[in-house]
């Protein structure tokens, strides 16, 4: 035991930088523009701004880049600027809010790998709105890997008409790739999701690629979507029993969880024969327990619809349209339903028939699946994601398809939550929950029949047009 | 950014549970299951004790378990036990030496999943040597999740003979399953790599399963394994320097790679002009990358055939022949090379013919395959592992075997390493380093060939029994 230690989570994820994504040149650098994206996807959206992000990438030499990442949100206030982006599991994004981010990782990510590959700092310039009032800051600075916190080398104050963040970064030992595992890519995936906002990209070579907005209107804001009593567990009452301000445990449920109200309360006091009047820290583990099986025999409304906020079928449809030019396609968005936990969330699945549907390997066509989580593609360990298995699982035969490995069909599937459980902090696939898989396969099929019915009728016209 | 907060680790893994591989009824049991075994054949291995484990799994009621582990290792001492067992992120595993455990986090996961499913304490029986007398210690304990730190809830000295750990979790919504994702198909495994272990199972319908020593020789205890300069990034001389004891960078460089004499250093200053003798501190980055660019420009020997332990050709065929009884068998394992960052690794594979080899679906056998990393079984995630994607990229036509989803044959596989590059916090799936699908290649194709002749000679034996 002289060998024992604790690591900081800096430490930990510089021994094991292939957890946050960073696995490979190529994917390495498709990572950095997706962590810096999302999270000025989050930022902008949160402040009622429609996104808009420049992005120059500049090749210095083989494998080596600067990559400056500028956006129009609402900044990040000095204070929290060495927070934000040298503290890991540090973020906003850990409330029951549909959001990009949910880690506190992502960027923190993207400094140290910029440090281990070239031991330059970062660059932070952050303007930000005081008493209405734009302040500009200029900040460049290291991560204390052992300590996991940021170490200022220089600051300034700088003048500034705009409020939004501009970071940059050297990186070495990355590639900038134009295959499907490439950043342009991931920015053309993105854009099929989120047509309200704007990407502007110059890329090694000096070409200035104009992503514009298809679409003006900024989506909905996502609200608050509280855990949903049929799933949540006895922990989770007793984990909010313990961090909750409210005096009585009735009053903590019925703040705490969607679809509870005083008279639901009441029905389970008599049902339990629990005083739920008394103190949330006075609550037992046996009594959770109890309420919680009370919970599950009871009848609740299914979540709100209003708290989480899909693309939508009708942007689904457009987006494969546009990029995919089908013959056919029809999209289709499930009703909000939780998985463990009362975790709340939708699936909406969309497919797309011929054009430049599928993907051509070899000289095959075979379906291509496009995976999203709240709105964000998901480009990597595709054969470990539930979509993935949902979508394997259903048996295409009977939607005239005769499988997977020879269609010409493009398959999208986002799935939106206030928490996605992803199988690892690369965020790159979700795990199997049975909820998730039934609700994959449910839309999938949906629109699997609307396919099976054009692909009938189109075989009947071309039959009546041989005779 | 009122919103924003930081998390401990136990914080965010309480959250993500599934990243710690706890996502799903059986699997959660196995992997339970999986955190406890490699801990006591680590601490048993370093003790030089030939490991001997007594597992007892109570049923209480659907999906409701009380699991006791005992082992016979040199236990735990009083002062670490709730460090072990309630802080993410602490162990004594973070060395340059070949052990199961790398992260710091398993066992501390069983006691938040039993916390979380049941609201239970843990508790822990350990006996220690003190001043070679034994001493014996028994806690209840709780984590605290939010500080990510222990709370003692009880505490009393007993007596004990013999040293080694007990620990007591109960377990709701888990399931135990004699399926291939099951805990007693992870003990099997377990057996096949580790036959100097014994391990008494008692599973909840009373049975009592012995799986017994086929040997007893305790392997050789694996030896710290220094980064190797192929491979080791200006980073990683830059991190040592920062954290070394020793007064000269030259002495640094010695003493903290493999293979680099006071000859070598002498080169590598000739070449560069750098003077190796300044202080570890005061060394550049752009000298660090000069050095490690002429690292990759001179000679060195290949890793130590000492430090990394493997099954070792031999024993992995025996371990075939006893569970699989087939026709053929070919091993074979290959020398030590380094993949990104100096980090040494050794692949070895064995491929089995016929007999219980290959797993039936429906009425065709397809190949099985069965991962190893440091001798523990890769039970889950197979689609997204490096070992998986080695395999499936041979052109098994080559070796008589029409394709692996029409073969009965079993290949094995594993992979050890001072760290092994595992894809996510459950360490259920090697990440598709160049060097290491390379390696996994190259040892199969060998074995393979193997096979071929045996295949080859057997049609010729059967054409000429028909003439
Ligand atoms: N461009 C930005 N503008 C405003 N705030 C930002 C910006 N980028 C990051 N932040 C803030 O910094 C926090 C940390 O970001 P980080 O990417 O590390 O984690 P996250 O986005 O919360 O989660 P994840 O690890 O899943 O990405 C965010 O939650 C947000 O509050
Ligand atoms: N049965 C045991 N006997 C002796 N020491 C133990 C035992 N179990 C755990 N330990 C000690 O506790 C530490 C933490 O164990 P834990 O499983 O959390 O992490 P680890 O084994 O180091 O890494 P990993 O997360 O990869 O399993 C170990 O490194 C070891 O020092
Ligand atoms: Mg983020
Ligand atoms: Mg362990």
């Amino acid at each position: 035991f002289e060998e024992f230690k604790e690591l900081t989570a800096s430490e930990f994820f510089r021994r094991n930088k292939q957890m946050l994504g960073f696995s490979g040149k190529i994917r390495s650098l498709t990572m950095v523009f997706h962590e810096l994206i999302t999270n000025s996807f989050d930022a902008a959206e949160e402040a009622g701004i429609l996104p808009e992000i420049k992005i120059d990438l500049k090749r210095l030499d083989k494998d080596h880049y600067i990559l400056r990442h500028r956006d129009n949100g609402p900044g990040i206030p000095e204070d929290f600027i060495t927070k934000v982006f040298c503290t890991m599991f540090a973020g906003s994004k850990f409330r029951n809010i549909q959001s990009r981010g949910q880690q506190g990782l992502g960027c923190s990510g993207c400094v140290l790998l910029s440090q281990m590959t070239t031991g330059k700092p970062a660059r932070v310039t952050s303007g930000y709105k005081v008493n209405g009032e734009i302040k500009g800051v200029q900040m460049t600075f290291k991560m204390d890997v052992k300590k996991n916190q940021g170490l200022i080398l220089d600051k300034k104050e700088i003048p500034l008409d705009s409020t939004g963040v501009c970071i940059e970064l050297h990186f070495k030992d990355v590639s900038y790739s134009l295959s499907e595992q490439g950043a342009y890519e991931y920015i053309r995936r993105t854009m099929i999701a989120n047509p309200h906002a704007k990407i502007t990209f110059r890329d090694p070579t000096g070409h200035v690629y104009i992503f514009d907005r298809a679409s003006e209107e900024i989506p909905p804001l996502p609200k608050e979507v509280l855990p949903h009593p049929r799933g949540v567990t006895a922990d989770d009452l007793i984990f909010m029993a313990k961090h909750t301000d409210k005096r009585r445990f009735r009053s903590m449920l019925t703040s705490n969880l969607s679809r509870m109200s005083t008279k639901r309360v009441n029905e389970i006091e008599e049902i339990t024969g629990i005083d739920l009047n008394k103190r949330p820290k006075d609550m037992k583990w046996e009594e959770a327990e109890q309420i919680v099986e009370t919970f599950r025999k009871m009848d609740f409304m299914a979540p709100p619809t209003s708290g989480l906020i899909p693309i939508g079928q009708e942007q689904v449809e457009k987006g494969m349209i546009e990029i995919l030019d089908p013959e056919f396609v029809a999209a289709t968005t499930r009703k909000p339903v939780t998985y463990r936990g009362g975790v709340a969330f939708v699936i909406e699945s969309g497919i797309s028939y011929g054009g430049e549907s599928g993907r051509l390997i070899g000289d095959q066509k075979k379906a291509e699946i496009m995976r999203f989580a709240n709105r964000v593609p998901l480009t990597f360990d595709q054969g470990s994601c539930a979509i993935t298995e949902g979508l394997k699982s259903i048996d295409w035969k009977r939607y005239g398809i005769r499988d997977l490995d020879n269609a010409p069909i493009t398959v999208f599937v986002n799935i939106v939550s206030t928490n996605v459980p992803y199988l690892s902090t690369g965020k790159q696939s979700v795990a199997p929950e049975p909820e998730i898989l039934h609700e994959v396969r449910q839309a999938t099929m949906k629109v699997a029949r609307k396919l099976q019915k054009y692909l009938r009728a189109k075989k009947a016209e071309k039959e009546e047009a041989m005779r």
